[in-house]
């Protein structure tokens, strides 16, 4: 018997294995998933429940490298994850519902999710009856491989809590989904802190500014102080930024000094300048120069298409990268700095040898967070010796690139979305 | 269709739906801790469809029901029903209270709290011995 039931075992693990934590994983990264046709629930109509279970996929895709697809179309053993409702004795399942009450779900780890059509499931927010996203996101939890959790505030909870407000997964629930599937990592077209002067409701004008971080055509917005990205992102760029090229930049300068205030966004041989107030790119900004307009126009002695670039503050100098090239540009001159361009190791050297970008670096960053610059190039990130530390280690070289660190253990959950749930 | 007249459904009635059995008794607690793994953890690995040949369960399912018609021994009954309090946040007091109770009746999800572990070789005697090693703990724990 235990010969026979190994064997039983074991085939049946095919779909999925053991992860080396020893919890079960999938090994794939793009999930399908279905609403069983003869599974509909009789309570909500069907893109209801649908929609529902589109957001529920969706809010383990922003904190894990998992993506999910609805696919209606594929033989049902291609699908793996399969959802549907029924009452009592339900979808060939001998789990049995126990009808009004209790049990209101349950999910086999061969991805097959079943809710109790007994119960009264109802939409997010609906203030009554069950939550169906708080109970499918559960139950998916469970299929990806997760056990129950009895921690207060774990979606994985074994028992029903009333929805609070702002139902979303939270900080130790994604360590426990990244420790079977790993963390988000990616590269960026751009990062910038966004800068925006407000008035209080005593007319005084305090700033503040936001952090972003683009990837081709979406967009994250970056909350520095709860660690994590906005829920609900990333956008699509064209929703926030109104006029710039929708699939991706190459940069995003905001050039501030006591003179000047101006935000650019560059792709290709063009640049555009934004119109906070307007909240879109210019046509034609108070200078009169109508955009877009030529980076070799705007930006004498800079070659295009660039690969990234940042403004410095202390010499209001722009430095634009390009290959192992670096062009820093003088703003108040309107012409290069002397002596540039020169190469990336002589503007920024390693403090340890051999650990450099060596050129064609995907971002470069001046964080108001953090008061320091990077320079990230695919998953790994170079801070750049700030005067405090110099201060400290006055042997350490100017603009020196300290040792590298991987970008999603200093910016978490920065995690894609299938393309299909960009828009929910 | 279930009988409702307000338009977001919140009042629906469920006139001819049947309800899950409320948890008021021993026997019924301890179905609640059987089925939910407290008293013996449920292999909730496979899929089970009707009609399975699933002789790896049977075995199961034969202890499952020597366990019930026997009765769990109290202390067996008092060690699961304490785990299920601890973890539910409960005062842990070994009896079948009424916050017990309240708890156990609330919606939940339908897989087990604890699981068989996969990894162990499993088979029934290696799971009572593990069982009534845990009594000895909490015993001397008792004690």
């Amino acid at each position: 018997r235990k010969r026979h039931l190994a064997t039983l075992v074991s085939k049946n693990r095919r779909r999925r294995d053991l992860s080396e934590t020893g919890y079960m994983a999938f090994s794939k990264r793009v999930l399908k998933w279905r609403l069983i046709g003869e599974g509909y629930s009789s309570q909500l109509s069907v893109e209801d429940q649908r929609y529902i279970f589109r957001l529920a996929f969706r809010m383990w895709s922003e904190v894990s490298p998992l993506e999910f697809v609805e696919d209606t179309r594929s033989p049902l053993e291609d699908v793996d994850i399969r959802l549907g409702f029924g009452t009592g004795r339900h979808l060939g399942c001998n789990q049995r519902f126990d009808g009004t009450g209790q049990e209101f779900a349950h999910a086999w780890f061969l991805g097959d999710i079943h809710f109790d059509d007994d119960e009264h499931f109802t939409g997010p927010n609906a203030g009554s009856g069950i939550s169906l996203l708080k109970v499918a996101v559960h139950e998916i939890g469970h299929v990806l491989g997760l056990p129950h959790i009895y921690r207060p505030g774990s979606v994985m909870q074994p028992s029903y809590l009333p929805q609070e407000s702002g139902f979303e997964v939270d900080w130790m629930d994604r360590k426990a989904i990244q420790h079977l599937y790993g963390g988000c990592k990616g590269r960026f077209n751009t990062v910038f802190d966004w800068i925006r002067k407000e008035r209080t409701p005593y007319g005084e004008v305090v700033i503040r500014f936001n952090t972003y971080f683009l990837r081709d055509g979406w967009y994250w917005l970056y909350e520095n102080r709860k660690n994590r990205t906005r829920f609900g992102d990333p956008v699509a760029l064209q929703i926030g930024w109104r006029g710039i090229p929708m699939d991706g930049v190459d940069a995003c300068v905001h050039v501030w000094s006591r003179k000047r205030d101006a935000v650019y966004f560059f792709k290709g041989t063009q640049f555009w300048r934004y119109d906070n107030a307007n909240d879109q790119v210019f046509r034609q900004d108070p200078e009169g120069h109508r955009y877009p307009r030529l980076i070799s126009e705007g930006f004498p002695g800079v070659v295009s298409p660039i690969d990234t670039a940042f403004y410095d503050r202390r010499q209001s100098h722009i430095y634009f990268f390009k290959n192992t090239l670096v062009y820093a540009f003088d703003v108040e001159a309107n012409s290069l700095a002397r002596g540039f361009p020169k190469n990336i190791r002589d503007v920024f050297p390693a403090v340890e040898s051999g650990d450099h970008p060596d050129g064609n670096i995907d971002a470069a960053y001046f964080s108001y967070t953090h008061n320091a610059i990077f320079l990230l190039k695919g998953t790994r990130f170079w801070q750049v010796v700030g005067s405090h530390e110099r201060w400290r280690r006055p042997f350490l070289p100017r603009n020196g690139l300290l040792p590298h660190k991987e970008v999603d253990q200093h910016w978490f959950d920065i995690c894609n979305v299938h393309p299909t749930a960009l828009r929910l | 269709e279930k009988l409702f007249h307000n338009r977001d459904h919140s009042d629906v009635q469920n006139v001819n739906s049947h309800r899950a059995e409320v948890i008021t008794d021993k026997y019924s607690a301890e179905l609640f801790l059987s089925r939910y793994g407290f008293i013996m953890p449920v292999n909730w690995e496979e899929v089970q469809f009707e009609g399975s040949d699933a002789s790896f369960n049977d075995d199961f399912l034969d202890n499952f029901q020597d366990l019930i018609q026997e009765g769990t021994s109290s202390q067996e009954f008092i060690s699961a029903l304490e785990e299920f309090q601890r973890v539910s946040g409960l005062p842990v007091t070994g009896l079948l209270d009424e916050a017990t109770k309240l708890a156990m009746n609330k919606p939940r999800c339908g897989v087990p709290d604890k699981e068989i572990d996969l990894n162990a070789p499993v088979t029934p005697e290696n799971i009572m011995v593990s069982i009534s090693t845990d009594i000895h703990q909490s015993q001397a724990v008792r004690r």
